[in-house]
């Protein structure tokens, strides 16, 4: 079988200043992942190395870069699968790992289970000995700008994401 | 979002999905990604995907699961991604895109939103596209 890995760098709205950037780094997270996948790495690796690649980067929504809630905060949600064992392993609103896909596959690999959320996840984190990211470290000028705009009187950010996916 | 899927020399199909969630979100909302079939979804016998786009609309269909399914039933990748994002704008009226790869190595990156980045290596050759 010859290896093909695909990726995807989010259906939101890409302005013109971010299509570089945002082109750039769906390009290098492909690459990386099937360089893996030539060495005769797995599916697994290659995913995982892809999407740790993107949540790096600070174009996307995802790890570093990533939007905030209503508070202000990151809290970010992940998840992978093993086609062959149907394993898979996820976390939901995490807040201070810099890489919550290394976190999900964990969850597939060492325990039974396969989400853990919240503070679970968090102990889990430190558990497996994963180092907290200081959640200021994930946020950019980009999502902190889009967030107090989003708290403005007349903004309506249901309406600016309602054609956006 | 960001996501990814591949096939090994193996034959063996893996997805990964990681997001930040939606902008101003309500603490402890928690969307498609996390949720498997929904997020993200990968068995050998027929190929793997991962999604974005409007979460609580991907998870009402099982959006990942549901373009399997129609591959189960013969559609190519292509074919059953848009199937599955139509009938996901049809009937509930939530946009969003993906990714798929086969488990005889096909592959596609369709959405329905106006953007959606992506990327993809086969046979050594590079493919990328916004639009």
């Amino acid at each position: 079988m010859k290896p093909v890995i695909v990726v995807h760098g989010g259906a939101g709205r890409i302005f013109k200043e971010r299509e570089e950037g945002c082109r750039a780094g769906v390009v290098r997270a492909a690459l990386q992942g099937y360089s893996l996948l030539k060495q005769g790495g797995s599916a697994l690796d290659a995913v995982e190395e892809a999407v740790r690649s993107m949540e790096d980067d600070p174009h996307f929504n995802a790890g570093c870069g990533s939007v905030l809630n209503e508070k202000g905060e990151v809290e970010m949600d992940a998840i992978i699968m093993d086609g062959k064992s149907l394993d898979s392993g996820a976390v939901s609103a995490v807040k201070c790992v810099a890489n919550p896909i290394k976190l999900a596959r964990l969850v597939m690999e060492k325990t039974k289970h396969i989400l853990l959320t919240e503070s679970g996840a968090h102990l889990f984190a430190q558990a497996m000995g994963i180092p907290e990211t200081p959640g200021e470290k994930l946020i950019t000028k980009r999502s902190l700008e889009r967030w107090k705009k989003n708290l403005e009187p007349d903004s309506n950010p249901e309406e600016f994401q309602k054609d956006l996916g | 979002t960001v996501g990814a899927v591949a096939i090994d020399s193996e034959g063996n199909v893996a997805c990964a999905t990681s997001t930040g969630g939606l902008s101003n979100k309500l603490v402890g909302r928690v969307g498609d990604t996390a949720c498997i079939g929904s997020g993200g979804y990968a068995d050998n016998s027929c190929g793997a995907t991962s999604t974005t786009g409007h979460g609580e609309s991907i998870m009402k269909v099982v959006l990942a699961r549901l373009i399997l399914y129609h591959m189960e039933q013969g559609m190519p990748p292509e074919m059953a991604a848009d199937t599955a994002l139509d009938y996901m704008k049809t009937r509930v009226g939530g946009l969003g895109g993906v990714i798929v790869v086969s488990s005889s190595g096909e592959w596609a990156a369709r959405f329905s939103t106006k953007q959606m980045s992506w990327a993809t290596v086969k046979d050594d050759h590079l493919h990328f596209g916004i639009y």
